[in-house]
């Protein structure tokens, strides 16, 4: 589902050149989750943004469903970002003054798809994340990890081809962070979708397909988990 | 050097309420490194807000250095914090317009220490945390766990007696994140200072002196790893 083909993103620093991601060819297909895991800085969060159509490529091509992304327009790409693909980013990026319930809601009504039926959905999500007793708060009145579950439910609720996440688990503990990852899996594998996960916590790994190591913007290597 | 005598933090959430910090005494000894776990939600950003000065308690008391945090205005609090506490949140709540070195530097300025050497200091800091490259970088040039690290090196250039660091390796890879921890125990450790860190890696925990347990805004236990 989702291909690059010697992607690049280049950015220039005064007198430098920072090569944040460098020619990186990578596939993944309908039904696979994996996780992206590298030191800090190897480009891990630019390789998702590009992925999620958020940043533009220097270099190479990005295609999703047979669609190349540089070819389409602003406004193209923002719809088929929106329709298409859930993400979470290293902050929550929460709207401040919606509930909890209605951030997540917000993603069905941005798609036209807020029936009844698919509200009820985001409910049990929530509820099925730790968050039933905290639908009416706002995003200032939960914790950090309570947060990053109401960006997880809002990243997966409309049903997306992609879920790309970028440390979903940071700020969660052990158990919680296995119950967010198996919400992942469970999702990807049951729905066909096509997953990428960035993450620091290599104990996750085991909940994945495939493991690629990042480093200075490069991949360094991929390890098939279903081959141990 | 750092006291709280049944310390409480309720908030009120339409018709509930929510005990964030319920009634928790804990007292830190100069030179004593504590990691502060438990699940998401369970109070440890509250904990260290109040810790730090930021946030008023509802019920108890804080003394730090023999003062009682509750008896200052907002001013004098606001001064103590300043030279007293070095703190990163879970955010890390750089200056956008100011670069790596400069957002380091600032902690110097505002405590009116900005010699040549202290600001020498602050280089090496920089250096010593791998973004020696990086010096004259705006934050949001950053990846997420460099802009981590730079919040870390600002929470303890001005040598205050109070570290607390909410979550300081979560966007770092383990490498970084074992480093990272050294700096704070070897800093805390020589200099005498009272160090609190939360933190949801329990490998972690290795590198201090105790591991205090939350969960529902309580204290749940105390481990001493020196005892092990
Ligand atoms: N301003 C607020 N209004 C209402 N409830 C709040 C507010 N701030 C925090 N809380 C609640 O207090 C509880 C403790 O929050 P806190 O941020 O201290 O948790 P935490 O242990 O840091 O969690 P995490 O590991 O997810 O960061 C949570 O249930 C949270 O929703
Ligand atoms: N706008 C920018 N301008 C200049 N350099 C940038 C910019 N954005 C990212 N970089 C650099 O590109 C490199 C890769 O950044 P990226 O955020 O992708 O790393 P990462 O793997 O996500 O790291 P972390 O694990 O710390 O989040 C870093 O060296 C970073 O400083
Ligand atoms: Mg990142
Ligand atoms: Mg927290």
């Amino acid at each position: 589902i989702l291909e690059t083909c010697m992607v690049s993103k280049t950015y220039q620093v005064q007198n430098s050149t920072i090569k944040a991601v460098d020619e990186v060819s990578l596939s993944i297909k309908a039904g696979e989750f994996v996780a992206l895991v590298g030191p800090s800085g190897s480009g891990k969060t630019t390789m998702l943004a590009m992925l999620a159509g958020l940043l533009t490529p220097s270099g190479g091509s990005i295609v999703i469903n047979g669609q190349p992304l540089e070819r389409m327009s602003d406004s193209q790409r923002t719809r088929f970002r929106r329709q298409n693909i859930g993400f979470t980013f290293q902050s929550s990026n929460l709207v401040p003054y919606l509930s909890v319930l209605e951030n997540v809601e917000l993603m069905l009504k941005v798609n036209g798809r807020d029936g009844r039926q698919e509200r009820q959905q985001a409910r049990d999500l929530l509820v099925k994340l730790g968050l039933g007793d905290r639908l009416n708060s706002k995003p200032s009145q939960l914790s950090g990890g309570q947060q990053q579950r109401v960006a997880i439910a809002r990243s997966i609720i409309h049903n997306p081809d992609i879920v790309l996440a970028d440390e979903p688990t940071a700020s969660l503990d052990t158990e919680r962070a296995i119950q967010v990852v198996s919400v992942f899996a469970e999702l990807i594998h049951a729905r066909r979708l096509a997953g990428v996960m960035v993450t620091h916590d290599l104990r996750m790994c085991r909940y994945v397909d495939r493991v690629i190591q990042m480093q200075d913007g490069r991949i360094r290597q991929v390890l098939s988990s279903r081959a141990e």
